[in-house]
């Protein structure tokens, strides 16, 4: 399997605190869903930002996890 | 827009409010102008009116605090979130905190983040809204630096706001905006609670006239900025563009906002490199990239970062030449060259316009570049130049792009 570089992982974890903070993405113990409900939380991030919906982390999205914000949820439970 | 769950609000018109602590980064006459002036931008649409306390429980308290500071939800250092605050409600309801360990300031720079637009998006949520997913509306959840002078709450927040309590009583006799922060204003300091509320606003204010569009083919004219954009061309005049392109007959008729919404109106200068697909506008002592509608993240930036002197505040024009790859800069009756590739000025500029272009012996408002030559405006005329021949070929107006 290809070797997630150190940076990847520090970008999924990033990723991960910011869907908890913000789209109430809640870590799946089950790894058959872990992927599958990481990746949903992925698209409502996209979707809210306009951004292309593709479930994956790529440079655009990160880009916008990145940028100084309010730290209230886009989304409620 | 958005609200909360059950959309709580407050069900009354008169909220309290009160500043608990105050931030090291700035003097808290201007932390108390901030939070009032933001309070204003909701008071001016809604019936709602902000009383100040002093002591007690107010329904919105506002604090600094950094990491855990007694609630869920601890702050995370520089950067990240920057504030937070609570729906309406009892207790923590409505309140409203910010992170201390950011840089807190009245301006609008590239150093720190804005107390006044930050506490606008806050008090929002003290009043119950969400977020919006409309780029350029206040209560989108990223920080946008946006001037704060003459700011207007976007349409989208007065949606929202008037979602949840309806219009002001009697409409406003100006429109819907907060005067600038940054303006020194003598915040009584006197015990009794303080009032913030438009119909408290001194009415000898003249309702702002905002300046119509000026006709495409009036013979006088002028810009204040032109460049390319994609193959178009986009002509600036206060907060008015016109829309030039290849791809449809008409001049299309826009403004500034309905491209870049936290855009100041009225740029001093605008140029694009295309192999980057990038544009840049200049406005007073700071600079934007975008790309498309997309502002790119960083900015603004002061113009000394691309290696103006400080004794240059603003620039007139630009124009980037796409066959030399370099930018020209043009300030007063000099220029510089500078190289996009290094990213830096080249040596030996400031030049005088006229020793290298011939035939522009004054200031110059803006500059296009097309087929080969340079645009050079000027007031109401356009003078043509062949940049290779350095010849001037001929005198137009300035709005002969308009099939006047």
């Amino acid at each position: 399997f290809p070797v997630v570089s150190e940076k990847e992982k520090e970008d999924m974890q990033l990723a991960k605190k910011y869907l908890q903070s913000f789209y109430d993405f809640k870590e799946e113990k089950n790894s058959l869903f872990k992927t599958k409900n990481l990746a949903n939380k992925i698209r409502e991030m996209q979707s809210f930002f306009g951004l292309e919906v593709t479930g994956e982390l790529n440079p655009e999205t990160l880009d916008i996890m990145k940028q100084p914000r309010c730290g209230i949820p886009d989304v409620r439970s | 827009y958005s609200t909360f769950p059950l959309s709580p609000r407050w069900k009354k018109e008169d909220v309290t409010y009160r500043i608990l602590n105050y931030t090291p980064d700035m003097l808290q006459s201007d932390v108390e102008e901030a939070i009032a002036k933001a309070l204003q931008l909701w008071s001016s649409v809604t019936p709602l009116r902000f009383t100040r306390l002093y002591t007690g429980q107010a329904d919105i308290m506002i604090s600094f605090a950094a990491g855990y500071h007694g609630d869920f939800y601890s702050f995370d250092g520089p950067g990240g979130t920057l504030a937070h605050a609570y729906p309406p409600g009892n207790g923590i309801g409505g309140d409203a905190h910010f992170d201390e360990d950011e840089n807190w300031t009245k301006f609008t720079t590239y150093n720190g983040y804005n107390l006044f637009l930050v506490a606008a998006h806050e008090l929002g949520h003290s009043l119950g809204l969400g977020h919006s997913d409309v780029f350029g509306a206040l209560m989108y959840p990223i920080y946008m630096a946006k001037d704060t002078r003459d700011y207007r709450l976007p349409q989208d927040d007065i949606d929202g706001i008037q979602a949840l309590y309806g219009p002001p009583r009697e409409s406003p006799a100006l429109p819907t905006k907060a005067f600038a922060p940054q303006e020194p204003t003598e915040m009584t300091s006197a015990e009794a609670p303080t009032e913030v509320s438009p119909r408290e606003e001194p009415t000898e204010m003249t309702p702002s006239k905002t300046p119509t569009r000026p006709e495409d083919c009036d013979p006088h004219l002028t810009f204040d900025a032109i460049t390319t954009l994609r193959g178009e061309i986009l002509f600036f005049k206060g907060s008015y563009v016109w829309r030039k392109s290849p791809y449809f007959s008409d001049i299309e008729h826009d403004t500034i906002s309905s491209f870049w919404p936290p855009l100041a109106a009225g740029f001093d200068a605008a140029y694009e490199v295309d192999r980057k697909d990038r544009v840049v506008f200049f406005k007073d002592g700071q600079y934007w990239a975008v790309s498309g509608y997309r502002i790119e993240p960083g900015f603004p930036k002061p113009i000394q970062n691309l290696g103006f002197p400080t004794s240059v505040g603003k620039i007139d024009a630009a124009v980037h030449d796409q066959i030399t790859k370099k930018t020209y800069f043009f300030v007063g009756n000099k220029y510089w060259s500078f190289n996009e590739n290094t990213q830096s000025m080249e040596r030996g500029y400031p030049r005088k316009i006229a020793a290298d272009f011939q035939g522009i012996g004054h200031t110059v408002d803006a500059v296009l570049q097309k087929n080969g030559h340079f645009y050079f405006f000027h007031g109401s005329n356009q003078y043509e130049v062949d940049i290779k021949n350095k010849k001037l070929i001929r005198i137009m107006k300035s709005n002969s792009w308009f099939n006047c």
